[in-house]
């Protein structure tokens, strides 16, 4: 079934089915951390997430029919949101922490061994107070990330060949899906019309904190990579070089 | 450099249609 004829209810079950399954990093923590083995687990972690969310990407109705390009575009654009929002909602009900993985969890505290990266952490902790207030539903939380995806170059780049303005108006299309979707989802919380708009408007608002915090993260790594702290390789390397590039 | 050479495995992730849970 194409995205364009589907119902809310549909699309939003196909998403939900796109869902990554729950990663474990699988390393023997050695505490307390040190500067290097903390951020070692951080990228080591994201790299593996990092295959998975192209497999999610693909899965999401209508995202493999755009340009190649604009698929790349999109990924190299949000990866870095995209984990954050999943580390939000792992992180979700409990308070404090910061559940990256299930084997691999941290209190704000711990972040001090890392020089600069305590503001992040404080900045991720305060977005998912804030989503914990909203009681956030995993039927909205699997929108908004679909949102980050269709969303992040959409002011960053205009069509040019008629190829490129074929796929951004798929991509437009397609991001109608996805708000049609959180609408509905919205609406089956029991609210007032009053109260669906005023969520909606707050889901989404949070949104551009999100794109703030990725770029202050994008901002650390590249350098803890540039001041040799953490050897950066494969996948994480191929989107970190993208975006300290563009 | 091209976009698909400057993101060599991404480009290839999204091509390939093998799980990249297999290719990891």
């Amino acid at each position: 079934t194409h995205h364009s004829t589907m119902s809310p209810e549909e699309f939003i079950s196909r998403i939900m089915e796109a869902e990554p399954p729950e990663i474990y990093l699988m390393e023997d923590l050695k505490k307390p951390f040190t500067e290097a083995s903390m951020m070692m687990s951080l990228t080591n972690l994201a790299d593996k997430e990092l295959v998975l969310m192209i497999s999610w990407a693909k899965k999401i109705p209508g995202f493999l029919e755009l340009s190649l390009t604009d698929q790349i575009h999109l990924l190299k654009c949000c990866w870095l949101e995209i984990l954050m929002l999943g580390l939000m909602w792992r992180s979700v009900d409990h308070p404090g922490k910061l559940i990256f993985s299930p084997d691999f969890k941290l209190n704000r505290e711990e972040g001090q061994c890392v020089e600069g990266i305590m503001e992040i952490f404080d900045m991720l902790l305060a977005a998912t107070s804030r989503f914990r207030e909203l009681k956030l539903q995993r039927e909205e939380y699997v929108c908004l990330k679909a949102m980050i995806l269709l969303n992040s170059n959409l002011c960053t780049s205009s069509p040019q060949t008629a190829e490129e303005l074929e796929s951004r108006n798929k991509l437009l299309r397609l991001l109608d899906s996805v708000i049609d979707a959180l609408v509905w989802a919205i609406s089956k919380l029991g609210l007032s019309t009053q109260q669906q708009t005023l969520r909606l408007g707050h889901l989404t608002m949070l949104l551009s904190h999100i794109r703030h915090v990725s770029n202050k993260g994008m901002d650390h790594l590249s350098t803890m990579k540039r001041k040799n702290v953490v050897l950066v390789y494969d996948l994480l390397l191929e989107m970190l070089d993208a975006n300290t590039s563009s | 450099t091209s976009l698909k050479e400057k993101h060599k495995i991404l480009h290839q992730l999204l091509q390939n249609s093998t799980s990249p849970v297999d290719l990891a």
